[in-house]
């Protein structure tokens, strides 16, 4: 499921830019 | 869990709330009721306001991360009116994406689900969400648009060629009702939490501890409406039957960008929507 929502999965792995 | 657990719950929540989401309802409340001190929204009611508001649409966008911009659509200044519009919509729509994908993140417990649960909780509860937000951007005559920057009105939308004039009457008929609902911004917060933390989503692999979590926040929720709408006891229960609508009306909404997709050679759709929307419903 997360190789066919590459862009989703790495939106959810990336740190928050809030957060640093 | 204790009222002050709660409490601190629906705290958490709404600042998170307000640090991701830059259009919140009071702001936009403000701005739609002409009490911005000067600072009006440019109103595009037809393709000479609409090039004219170009600037505005462009001006003001978050900061869009490196592997993120090599995504965005190319500009196409010869395009089609409704292909232009459209594709503006979609622009922001991907923006609105990772504002509600950095909430979600913060949702306590949230990021300690499985991975591919939260790729499905955000896939289906996204657009849903994003539904909800655009409520109190709306008003009878028209939505605003771009940060609050620009008002689009109603009838312009409804003038676009088919099926372009059909996407936005129905959200507009949903917020009609939903802004009857009189919620606050801490409200919101909470009930989008509660959207995404839907366990009947299909696909998923371990539904128990998505179910507790959102347990939790519609505890949370309740507890909120009770303490801040006292003279309705029923908006609860008249909360939960949104989602009820919410669902049908990204269905419907997700069927006609499928149709667009085969019927508009031209259409190109933004990677990351046509990700989540692909084999959505």
């Amino acid at each position: 499921l997360t190789e066919r929502h590459k862009i989703l999965h790495r939106l959810l792995q990336d740190s928050s830019p809030a957060e640093g | 869990p204790e009222s002050a657990d709660l409490r601190a719950l629906s705290r958490q929540l709404c600042l998170s709330y307000h640090r991701h989401f830059p259009l919140t309802k009071s702001k936009a409340k403000a701005i739609l009721s002409g009490k911005t001190h000067g600072n009006s929204p440019f109103v595009i009611h037809d393709m000479k306001s609409l090039t004219a508001g170009q600037y505005f649409i462009n001006c003001r966008q978050l900061p869009v991360l490196e592997h993120q911009r090599s995504i965005l659509p190319p500009e196409e200044p010869a395009e089609e009116l409704e292909l232009s519009v459209f594709r503006r919509i979609q622009f922001r729509s991907a923006e609105a994406v990772q504002e509600v994908t950095e909430f979600t993140k913060s949702i306590p417990g949230f990021t300690e689900l499985d991975m591919n649960d939260q790729v499905i909780l955000l896939k289906y509860g996204v657009i849903e969400v994003m539904t909800t937000m655009l409520a109190p951007l709306m008003n009878k005559d028209g939505t605003l648009f771009a940060y609050g920057q620009i008002f689009m009105t109603r009838e312009f939308l409804k003038s676009l060629r088919k099926p372009f004039c059909e996407m936005m009457e129905l959200k507009f008929e949903f917020a009609a009702k939903f802004n009857l609902l009189e919620l606050d911004d801490s409200d919101m917060a909470l009930f989008f939490a509660v959207i995404i933390l839907s366990g009947d989503r299909p696909g998923l692999v371990n539904v128990k501890p998505i179910e507790d979590l959102q347990e939790t926040v519609l505890q949370a929720l309740e507890l909120q409406l009770k303490t801040i709408h006292p003279d309705c006891p029923q908006l609860f229960a008249k909360l939960l039957q949104k989602m009820t609508d919410l669902r049908q009306l990204v269905a419907n909404h997700v069927r006609l960008i499928h149709l667009l997709k085969k019927q508009e050679l031209q259409m190109c759709l933004h990677p990351l929507l046509q990700e989540i929307m692909r084999d959505l419903y």
